[in-house]
C-alpha cells in the first residue's frame, strides 16, 4: 500500500448557505420508543433518579423544569417543510434518503453519527461533524450506539455504511449518565416507525399535506430501494448473562458446556449459577462454580461447568496472537443487565502489557460498565476471541470513573487451562493461576515495575 | 478502510443541516437549535428533534407526556414560532469563530 492522492477540496470552502425559513407540519413521537424508554431507564422508579439525559454538565445549573420538559420532549421529534422558491430549486436537488425497516440490523453493525454540536451557535465550524461507532444495543425502536455525540446533536441523523447512508435513527439524547457517570453512548429512535407514523399522520390531519405522506422516503428493502444490510456477528451471541445469587454479571461462552466469567462475579467455588444465553428461544441454564481464582491472584476469573449444553451458540476462536492498534468489540451485560441483550461498544486494542514478551493485560478504548466483567473482548475483523473483561477504571481520588480505559485478560493466559479442563477435567493448569510471579501481580496492581534491587558494595 | 466509510460519509453530510427555532420580531427572546436530517431535498422535508419546540407548544410541555399523545399538528406551536434550516456547504470564516464566546466556549490548552 502506498500513500493515498490528496482527496478533492471539500465545499468547506464555500460559504456556508444562508437559513431557510421553514413550517412546521407536524410533531411526533413513536409510542414504543417511549414504552421501552420507559422500562428500560425505568420512570417513576429509584432507577430513573440514576438517569439522566441532560446536555448540561453535572456542576451546571439547570433548573428542574429544565431538565422535566427534556424528558418530556426527549422521544419527540417535528417534521418541517423548507419554504423555497424556484431560485432555488437547483440547490435543493438530490437524492431521498432511504430508511433502514426497523430491526433489520444486528448489533455491532458500524454506524455514522452526523450532527451539529452546539446547534446554530457556530456552524460555520461544527455543521456535520461526524462520528462513528457501532449499534450497540436496541429495545425495538429505541437503539444505542457507542459513536460519540455533542449536545446540539439531537435530531441528527445516524446512517448505515453498507449500504452508504441509509437513515438508522435519529439521536434522541446525545449524553447518558447513570449515578452521575458519563455512560458513554448515545440514545437513538429508529427513523422506520417515526416516518411511519408521520405518513400516517399527514394523510389524516390535512387534505393539503396528503400527498406529502407518498412522498417520504422509503425504506431499504422495497422493491425499488436499496438491500438490506449484511447478517450480524455470529460471536456476539458468545456472550452469557451470568448470576449467581443476587450478583451478575458477563461470561462467555468457551464450550457447550463450560463458560468463562469473572470471580468477582461467581466467587464460590460450587456456588449455583445461572446462566442465560442471548439467542433467541434459548432457556436458561444451571450450572455451578468448579473453579475460582484465589483473592490473592490478579488474574479476576472463574469457569462454570453447566448442567446441559448450550445450543446454536458460537464457540469463539481464541486468537494466538495480538495486535495492537486492531479495531475490537466488547460484548456484555453492563448498564442494563437482564433489562434487555448484551451492548456491543467498539474500540481499538490500546495496549498489550507484557511481562517477559508474554501478554499479561490488554487495554482496549470500547466503553465498559459495571455489569460487562466477564465479557469477551473480541477482534472486530476476525472474530477471534482476545480477552475477558476485568474492569474499567475508576480514579479514587476523584470518584471518576473512565468506561474507555478497561482491562481484559488475555485468553492466551487462560487456553491452555482451559483446553486441559476441557479434555481431562484436571483443574491443575486453572490452579497455575493463583501462583503467578510477582511482576504480572504489580502490573494488575497498576503499580511500577520494582527497580532491581542494588547490590551491596560491601 | 478510510473508503468504505466515504460514500457513507457524504451521503450523511447531505442530508445533515441544522434547525433553529425562535420567536418572531423577538430575537432577545433567545432561539432555541438542534441537528436535522433534510428527508427529501427536492419537497424541503426535514426531520429534526422536537425539544427545540417545547417552549412554543400552546399547552405546555405536559401536552407531550399525555398518554394518547404521539402526534401533535403543525399549529400546537404558537404562531410567533420562527424555524430556519440550515444546510452545508460551510466554510470556516473568521466571522464564524469569532462567535465562539457567545456560548462560553472556548479552546483552553492541554
Amino acid at each position: 500500500a502506498g500513500l493515498e492522492p490528496s482527496p478533492p477540496a471539500r465545499h468547506r470552502s464555500r460559504p456556508l448557505e444562508s437559513p431557510h425559513p421553514a413550517d412546521l407540519l407536524l410533531l411526533l413521537s413513536c409510542p414504543d420508543f417511549r414504552a421501552h424508554f420507559a422500562c428500560l431507564f425505568g420512570s417513576g422508579s429509584e432507577a430513573a433518579e440514576q438517569w439522566r439525559f441532560s446536555s448540561a454538565a453535572r456542576e451546571e445549573e439547570v433548573s428542574e423544569d429544565e431538565e422535566e420538559d427534556q424528558l418530556r420532549a426527549l422521544g419527540w421529534f417535528a417534521l418541517l417543510r423548507v419554504r423555497h422558491g424556484l431560485e432555488e430549486e437547483a440547490d435543493m436537488r438530490g437524492p431521498a434518503v432511504a430508511v433502514v425497516p426497523l430491526g433489520a440490523l444486528s448489533k455491532g453493525t458500524p454506524l455514522l453519527a452526523c450532527g451539529t454540536p452546539f446547534g446554530s451557535f457556530c456552524p460555520d465550524i461544527f455543521l456535520n461533524t461526524l462520528s462513528r461507532g457501532v449499534l450497540s444495543n436496541t429495545a425495538g425502536p429505541l437503539l444505542l450506539t457507542d459513536a460519540r455525540c455533542l449536545p446540539g446533536t439531537e435530531g441528527g441523523g445516524v446512517f448505515t455504511v453498507r449500504p452508504a447512508g441509509a437513515l438508522v435513527a435519529l439521536v434522541a439524547a446525545p449524553l447518558c449518565w447513570k449515578a452521575h457517570e458519563w455512560v458513554g453512548l448515545t440514545l437513538l429512535c429508529a427513523a422506520a416507525p417515526l416516518l411511519r407514523a408521520a405518513r400516517d399522520a399527514l394523510r389524516s390531519l390535512r387534505p393539503s399535506t396528503a400527498s406529502l405522506a407518498a412522498l417520504l422516503p422509503p425504506e431499504l428493502g422495497a422493491p425499488w430501494a436499496l438491500p438490506l444490510p449484511e447478517p450480524g456477528l455470529p460471536w456476539v451471541a458468545a456472550a452469557v448473562l451470568v448470576e449467581c445469587g443476587t450478583v451478575w454479571g458477563s461470561g462467555v461462552v468457551m464450550a457447550p458446556r463450560l463458560v468463562v466469567t469473572c470471580r468477582h462475579v461467581a466467587p464460590c467455588k460450587m456456588a449455583r449459577v445461572l446462566v442465560c444465553p442471548t439467542i433467541p428461544k434459548s432457556s436458561k441454564i444451571w450450572g455451578h462454580v468448579v473453579f475460582a481464582t484465589q483473592e490473592t491472584s490478579p488474574y479476576d476469573i472463574a469457569v462454570v461447568s453447566l448442567e446441559k449444553e448450550l445450543e446454536g451458540v458460537h464457540v469463539p476462536v481464541p486468537t494466538e496472537h495480538f495486535h495492537e492498534g486492531e479495531a475490537v468489540s466488547v460484548v456484555g451485560f453492563g448498564v442494563f443487565g437482564q433489562a434487555c441483550g448484551p451492548s456491543v461498544t467498539s474500540g481499538i486494542l490500546s495496549a498489550v502489557v507484557r511481562v517477559d514478551d508474554t501478554p499479561v493485560m490488554l487495554q482496549t478504548t470500547c466503553a465498559v460498565h459495571g455489569g460487562s466483567s466477564g465479557g469477551p473482548l473480541f477482534s472486530t475483523s476476525s472474530g477471534d476471541l482476545l480477552g475477558i473483561v476485568a474492569s474499567n477504571t475508576r480514579d479514587n481520588n476523584t470518584g471518576a470513573t473512565y468506561p474507555h480505559l478497561n482491562f481484559s485478560i488475555p485468553i492466551t493466559v487462560l487456553q491452555p487451562a482451559l483446553q486441559r479442563y476441557s479434555q481431562t477435567g484436571d483443574l491443575g493448569g486453572l490452579q497455575e493461576l493463583d501462583h503467578v510471579a510477582e511482576p504480572v501481580r504489580v502490573v494488575w496492581r497498576l503499580q511500577r515495575p520494582l527497580a532491581e534491587t542494588p547490590r551491596s558494595k560491601l | 478502510m478510510r473508503r468504505q466509510w466515504e460514500p457513507a460519509t457524504r451521503l450523511g453530510e447531505q442530508a445533515g443541516c441544522v434547525v433553529s427555532a425562535s420567536r418572531a420580531g423577538q430575537p432577545e427572546a433567545g432561539s432555541w437549535s438542534c441537528s436535522g436530517v433534510i428527508l427529501s431535498r427536492s419537497l424541503g422535508l426535514v426531520l429534526c428533534h422536537g425539544g427545540i419546540l417545547t417552549p412554543f407548544l400552546r399547552a405546555g410541555s405536559r401536552v407531550l407526556t399525555q398518554a394518547d399523545a404521539t402526534i401533535l399538528p403543525g399549529d400546537s406551536c404558537g404562531d410567533d414560532l420562527c424555524l430556519h434550516v440550515q444546510w452545508g456547504p460551510t466554510a470556516a470564516s473568521p466571522a464564524g469563530r469569532v462567535e465562539w464566546g457567545r456560548l462560553g466556549l472556548c479552546m483552553p490548552q492541554c
